[in-house]
């Protein structure tokens, strides 16, 4: 099936995001 | 009027469960081990993250456990009896230096792992031990090295450790069985 993987960048970018 | 991308929780493959031991002598083991949340969101996992203390700040003896819901945080349960864990043993001074940026690290690694076997990924565990911290990313098969080693071979890259600097994978099974202070790896990267 379909697998959900994310960069780095974005996980850190969603870490500060409000 | 805002794009969708704004509003929406991105989801994660898995739900996690973020659990807390508090090292209290007179309680059992058990009952010293919390259940703080559960996330299955890169937004949730992050407003978890940024309200709880850090690791750094934590007393001696005290844990964190992020497992998938479902995996109890201990080796006894089924789903990590026959795994085991890349264990990172830090000296004292990385409390202050490195011992918060690895754990973050560690813990949203399990959202970018490229194996073929990201089911193999059970949890993470963060000790506070005066003598010494330790992180570890826990596995539930410790026969299938493929993914073990390509799961250390990521931790390593991620936490930038040098190439000639080793990391090891103990089975649950040799950790709780040891007879001295140390166990032996089945793996090293």
């Amino acid at each position: 099936g379909t697998r959900i993987i994310y960069d780095r960048k974005f996980l850190l970018d969603c870490r500060s995001s409000p | 009027v805002t794009s969708p991308e704004q509003y929406i929780k991105h989801p994660l493959q898995h739900r996690w469960a973020l659990w807390y031991f508090k090292n209290d002598k007179s309680k059992s083991w058990t009952e010293n081990l919390r259940l703080i949340s559960k996330f299955d969101t890169v937004e949730d996992f992050w407003a978890l993250y940024n309200h709880i203390q850090q690791p750094s700040k934590l007393g001696f003896g005290c844990d964190y456990c992020l497992f998938k819901d479902g995996i109890k945080p201990m080796w006894e349960d089924d789903r990590n009896k026959l795994g085991g864990r890349w264990l990172m043993t830090l000296s004292k001074q990385q409390r202050h230096n490195d011992l918060d940026r690895y754990w973050m690290e560690t813990l949203s690694l399990r959202c970018q792992l490229h194996t073929d076997c990201p089911e193999d990924v059970c949890g993470a565990v963060v000790n506070v031990r005066p003598k010494g911290d330790k992180i570890s990313i826990w596995t539930g098969n410790c026969q299938n090295r493929d993914a073990i080693m390509t799961i250390g071979q990521q931790y390593k890259e991620r936490l930038s450790i040098p190439i000639k600097t080793l990391i090891g994978y103990q089975s649950h099974d040799d950790t709780s069985s040891k007879s001295g202070s140390t166990t032996k790896n089945m793996y090293s990267v």
